[in-house]
């Protein structure tokens, strides 16, 4: 554990609790995408099977059981006590509804979950079905945030803490960056590139949302994303 | 490398 994973974590933590917050607050969920949402509850329930076989440190088991409940809360509470306010036609991904008129995840199921799913039978640290769900969890929460960022893109807005929510998210990822980097030069065998490749492209993706969020609070403006 | 090693981040 260093200072860089130990703020990324509770930046993580605080992620959850700033978006909770905002659904309660306002009693709605606006501008949250309920697709990103479901795809990190896949990603947490894939990623920590291992609570049943192996413990690492009491911090993990209680950040893991945390990151489940608090991402199963916020999906069960899109679906039911704020459905309403759930805008559906800005979550839909291209292709989405294409399949036959219905199966509205089909556009998340066909771009996202399968090539992750594929990818994890291809690149793995062990071909078993723990280590294929582990690395199938690792890359699908690289690409997890893609609805939240075109849900964004779509309303050219956002609300204050939905976008502290994105905020949150995408520095916790690039605090995790600093810690590899920390890890590869003062642990001895600290090597793995398959979290390393699918974290910075992870990274990568918050970098425009970054660049118009830092403007907007350099300028005191709205958040505006041009086009 | 043992799966604790690998795994040991959230």
């Amino acid at each position: 554990m260093n200072i860089f994973r130990l703020s990324g974590d509770m930046l993580h933590l605080i992620s959850f609790l700033v978006l909770m917050y905002r659904m309660r607050g306002q009693r709605s969920c606006r501008g949250v995408s309920l697709k990103s949402q479901i795809l990190f509850l896949i990603v947490f329930c894939c990623r920590y099977l291992d609570l049943f076989f192996s413990f690492v440190s009491l911090y993990n088991t209680m950040m893991k059981i945390f990151f489940i409940s608090a991402t199963a809360t916020i999906v069960y509470w899109m679906l039911t006590k704020y459905r309403s306010s759930y805008d559906m036609d800005n979550d839909k991904l291209h292709g989405d509804g294409s399949f036959m008129g219905h199966l509205p995840p089909h556009g998340v199921l066909g771009y996202i979950i399968v090539p992750c799913f594929l990818l994890a039978l291809i690149w793995n640290e062990g071909f078993e079905a723990f280590e294929i769900l582990w690395a199938f969890s690792i890359y699908l929460e690289a690409v997890a945030i893609l609805p939240q960022l075109f849900m964004l893109q779509k309303t050219k807005e956002g609300e204050a803490f939905t976008l502290l929510y994105i905020f949150c998210v995408g520095a916790y990822r690039g605090l995790y960056i600093i810690n590899w980097i920390y890890r590869y030069f003062t642990e001895k065998h600290y090597w793995q590139p398959l979290v390393w490749v699918s974290g910075v492209v992870q990274t990568l993706l918050y970098a425009d949302f970054f660049y118009y969020y830092w403007i907007a609070l350099r300028d005191g403006a709205k958040f505006q994303l041009p086009g | 490398k043992s799966l604790l090693e690998s795994h040991d981040e959230l």
